[in-house]
């Protein structure tokens, strides 16, 4: 299936 | 202290109404070159960017960076107050709780005045790196709201691809299937019909439905909207404002397990 990854995980936390 | 005055006030209005049902609290960013927001949604799934260039207010004064955090839908209440073409002024103390909104009718016959409780709220900036995109399309905003629309009643998400024929919105469920294509049309007779893609490589992305939808509220805001993908990457959504700046929205997709 399908996994929704989360937005925090492709830009970092400055 | 902190001034802004917008002639084209409902730009306000149409931004908050574009992102609250997406993010409930955010701050506000202001500094000398503008009024900024970057927020993710409660399921950190998206982000909004929001910039709004100091140039393009008609008085812009920011003496101090400050960051006023705010109720999306208690700022919605507010701004709906305002009418449709009144000018509307933002003005904070450095040092206050609250920021006022004052709406003036532009026959200056009206003027009334909004303040708003600010509040403290935990957010942590995220850096959006640079990217090139392997592909971005850009449509009728109208196009894109339609197109999400209608695959909604489908499926719950959607395959994006990206090739040479064009760029393809496919998405199932009980119902069954459906295909969207929509091809580069830079010959349309009105300008806000036209689609164009820039395409440097095919890519295939898949994304939650629910939360383009929503990006589609910022309709209003511009003619057209450019969708831009790489792969493995979050999409983003572009709405451009215009001689002011963005609104834009990132979607972090759905990768196979």
């Amino acid at each position: 299936g399908m996994k929704q990854k989360s937005i925090s995980s492709f830009f970092a936390a400055k | 202290m902190f001034e802004a005055r917008l002639v084209q006030g409902n730009l306000l209005k149409k931004v908050v109404d574009a992102v609250k049902d997406l993010v409930t609290d955010a701050n506000f960013d202001c500094s000398s070159s503008g009024f900024t927001l970057q927020a993710m949604d409660n399921s950190h799934v998206s982000l909004v960017s929001l910039s709004l260039r100091s140039d393009g207010f008609e008085h812009f004064r920011c003496d101090r960076n400050m960051s006023m955090g705010m109720s999306l839908g208690n700022l919605a209440k507010i701004l709906k107050c305002a009418g449709n073409d009144d000018i509307v002024t933002m003005k904070a103390a450095d040092d206050g709780d609250t920021v006022t909104f004052m709406f003036e009718s532009p026959k200056e016959d009206r003027v009334s005045d909004f303040e708003l409780k600010l509040m403290d709220i935990d957010s942590e900036h995220l850096g959006i790196p640079d990217t090139d995109y392997a592909a971005t399309v850009t449509l009728p905003a109208a196009e894109y709201q339609r197109i999400c629309r209608d695959l909604s009643s489908i499926g719950d998400t959607v395959v994006i691809s990206a090739t040479k024929d064009g760029v393809k919105f496919s998405s199932s469920g009980d119902v069954g299937t459906a295909n969207i294509t929509v091809r580069q049309n830079t010959t349309a007779d009105k300008k806000e019909e036209q689609v164009s893609i820039d395409l440097k490589e095919p890519v295939a992305l898949t994304f939650a439905l629910r939360y383009l939808n929503s990006f589609a509220k910022a309709t209003p805001l511009a003619s057209h909207v450019s969708l831009s993908m790489a792969r493995d990457l979050p999409v983003m959504v572009d709405y451009q404002i215009s001689d002011m700046g963005h609104l834009r929205f990132y979607l972090a997709p759905k990768i196979e397990d």
